[in-house]
């Protein structure tokens, strides 16, 4: 029987699934608004 | 840990958007999350009705959201691809609601050490930890379970890990994406100063004499008896398993004595639902005879029967088994109410009874199908890796009608033999003729149970996949979901019966068998998966009809108009078709989850300055537009308020009150300098007077 990984058969954390994106977010996944990042 | 300040905080109400550009098994899934939140703690979520902030997710870029409330109108929260699982939903959500990650609090040195050298170029500030005037972690313990806590390898250049926990059985711990752990609910509670929730009832596990107030009836003719163990079993309890002496105990009814009839009842103490759908889950025990029976009820109180009146929900009964059995019985009471247990003795000859223990007691709504896997550990140790260690599910139905099962790879796939791997498939079924194809936007829920006694405090690792209809299969020459008989190879049940199934989705990647065997996801040596598929096209448009961008970015909100996103009434969601009532396996009522209460527009928008007008209790309302420093306000918006406006009613009142206690001041001045002078004056003339005589 066909079987599909929807994981692609790694157990991908958030950051690394955002680090494969390319993003640099801060903590990998926290973004900031114009005054937190002052 | 909480960001600190007060203006970070949301109202316990979160108002939320789901963005259509979310996938469907992502819009499921954060709506089971958001289930969870109103399980465990006092936050609850609503469709976004017009209030300055809410949360807008949607699908960006990765999984990412802000910390806290920014008091900026829409504030956005990203579940981008490979984002849609439970886990981290509620970790991003969390970061939403004002918490950053664990490992980067003041103390965490104490608990973990960070591997510099092994972070990647340019990484480390990822690492860096705050000082408890930036954060607070709320006086709770360091927490390696926190599904805000890394994982081992976050950011790592090679292939060792970047944190190593000080006490190496947590290596495996941290970074765990299957939900909150008890201490994240102790801040998120502490924070939002939570006493209760929505939708947790009861939890009775039987430990206290006081047996969480339950009452024996005396409309019967026997009693309930609070046991340890029986000599027919169980002989223990199932909470405990019998691992702590002098504890543990059960609710058991002999129906090895008495007369055939004779029952028992044991009826909760009074509840008092919100949600108008409970969930009543325990374990049962039957050493009896397979005559003997269990009987579920629920006493309801209202105005027209304030003493109550039975009504029977479930009758239980089978074979005799030698280890506890998983019940799930679904309620719908509206009125306050208890749960009643009977116990009635059968024809048959008895040696035990039945027992019942680790009730829990929701406001949510079960799982439709139970799959339990006994002698698992022999499983465990036996199994091959790969297909040859698969294990199959018995079938079930779907809520609309569609067949499917479920496998079990207990020793993993042969790529990742140190995990449990698990796949949902469509099968042949009765149904097969009255259905749509391919099947469109059923999500199947995979829940591997933490068998934890206290249902606030279980922990289960669960995954959700979602039938799209125009998924290709690999050879791109048929849809993925289609008819199992047109798609799927020929099996056969262990009875011998063939059948078709179609190609399976899942994730090799499901549990590891560390984590598999910590908490209590093994107990009894069973383990037990939660299944449910259920219609979610009703979320194939989530967006509300007008456009939440309207709030976006107050300080232009004067330049932004409401869009009225038409598009919501003319896509068309592929609903299946069913002409027949759908043959079944489920026993209970099985409601799907709640639609998206998304704001209907009014007949004639009385609004004006651009409000947006939806309807409550039936009747139109005006939500107005505001800003940071202006807002309309009025029935119909019609009165513009501002900062600026007050700041120069204050400025000028303030300037009027000066003027005139000046003008007051003078005036007394100068009569006071007059009448002064006139004193003098005449002192004068009087002292001449004197000196002169």
């Amino acid at each position: 029987t066909t079987e599909i990984d929807v994981d692609g058969g790694i157990d991908q954390d958030i950051f690394d699934i955002n680090e494969a994106l390319g993003l640099d977010l801060f903590e990998g996944d926290i973004k900031f608004d114009g005054m937190q990042e002052r | 840990n909480s960001i600190i300040g007060d203006n970070y905080r949301w109202p316990h109400v979160v108002p939320y958007v789901l963005e259509d550009s979310l996938e469907m098994n992502a819009k499921g899934l954060i709506l089971k999350a958001f289930e969870q939140y109103r399980l465990k703690t006092c936050i609850d979520f609503r469709p976004w009705e017009g209030e300055k902030n809410y949360i807008s997710v949607f699908k960006g870029s990765g999984c990412w959201s802000y910390v806290g409330n920014l008091q900026e109108g829409l504030q956005q929260l990203s579940i981008g691809a490979n984002c849609d699982r439970i886990g981290t939903i509620q970790h991003e959500f969390l970061h939403a609601l004002g918490f950053w990650h664990e490992q980067s609090r003041s103390d965490r040195d104490d608990y973990v050490s960070i591997i510099w050298d092994r972070i990647q170029p340019g990484k480390d500030h990822n690492f860096n930890k705050y000082d408890d005037k930036t954060s607070d972690s709320l006086n709770v313990p360091y927490d390696y379970d926190s599904v805000m806590h890394y994982s081992q390898n976050a950011f790592r250049n090679g292939t060792e890990p970047t944190i190593i926990t000080n006490i190496p059985d947590f290596m495996d711990v941290i970074g765990q994406r299957m939900d909150f752990s008890d201490y994240d609910l102790q801040k998120l509670n502490r924070l939002y100063n939570c006493t209760s929730s929505l939708s947790f009832m009861d939890t009775c596990s039987f430990e206290l004499e006081n047996i969480c107030g339950m009452i024996q009836s005396s409309d019967d003719s026997s009693d309930w008896q609070r046991l340890s163990q029986v000599p027919a079993g169980p002989n223990t309890d199932h909470t405990n398993m019998g691992e702590c002496e002098d504890s543990g105990y059960f609710m058991h009814f002999n129906t090895s004595a008495g007369a055939v009839g004779s029952t028992a009842i044991l009826e909760s103490r009074i509840l008092y639902p919100k949600r108008g759908f409970q969930c009543l889950q325990f374990y049962f025990y039957n050493s009896g005879h397979e005559s003997d029976r269990l009987y579920v009820w629920v006493r309801e109180y209202t105005s027209a029967h304030p003493n109550g009146t039975l009504r029977l929900i479930e009758e239980i009964k089978g074979s005799p088994a030698s280890y506890w059995q998983l019940h799930h019985v679904s309620l719908n009471v509206t009125s306050k109410f208890r749960v009643v247990f009977q116990g009635t003795r059968g024809s048959g000859s008895s040696n035990g009874g039945l027992s019942v223990d680790d009730i829990n007691l929701s406001e949510t709504q079960c799982p439709h199908h139970v799959w339990h896997i006994r002698n698992f550990t022999y499983l465990l140790n036996t199994s091959p890796a790969g297909t040859a260690g698969r294990i199959y599910s018995p079938p079930f139905y779907s809520s609309k009608g569609y067949a499917f099962q479920v496998s079990l790879y207990v020793n993993g796939t042969t790529d990742n033999p140190f995990n449990l791997a698990i796949y949902l498939y469509l099968i042949s079924g009765a149904n097969d003729d009255q259905l749509q194809w391919p099947c469109a936007w059923q999500q199947g829920t995979m829940i591997l149970l933490d068998q934890h006694p206290d249902i606030r405090q279980r922990m289960s690792n669960q995954r959700s996949i979602t039938t799209d209809p125009l998924t290709l299969s690999d050879s791109s020459s048929t849809y993925f979901w289609d008819r199992p008989d047109k798609v799927g190879s020929i099996a056969s049940f262990p009875n011998g019966t063939t059948f078709m199934r179609g190609p399976g989705s899942g994730t090799s990647a499901f549990l590891t068998h560390q984590r598999l065997k910590s908490r209590n996801f093994i107990k009894e040596d069973s383990v037990y998966i939660l299944l449910t598929m259920e219609d979610i096209s009703h979320l194939l448009s989530t967006q509300p009809s007008v456009s939440p961008t309207f709030f976006m970015n107050t300080s232009s909100a004067n330049t932004i108009k409401p869009t009225f996103n038409t598009s919501a009434t003319t896509k068309s969601p592929m609903r299946p078709t069913t002409t027949t009532r759908p043959v079944t396996t489920a026993s209970v009522p099985l409601t799907e989850e709640p639609e998206m209460d998304v704001p209907d527009s009014c007949p004639d928008n009385p609004c004006e300055n651009d409000g947006v007008c939806i309807m409550v209790d039936r009747g139109p309302e005006c939500r107005c537009p505001a800003g940071d420093d202006w807002w309309y306000m009025g029935e119909k918006c019609e009165r513009k308020g501002s900062a600026q406006e007050n700041t120069v009613i204050a400025v000028s009142s303030t300037v009027a009150v000066f003027v005139v206690m000046l003008v007051v001041t003078i005036t007394t001045a100068v009569c006071l300098k007059k009448k002064y002078s006139q004193v003098k004056e005449n002192g004068e003339s009087l002292n001449l007077e004197v000196n002169r005589w």
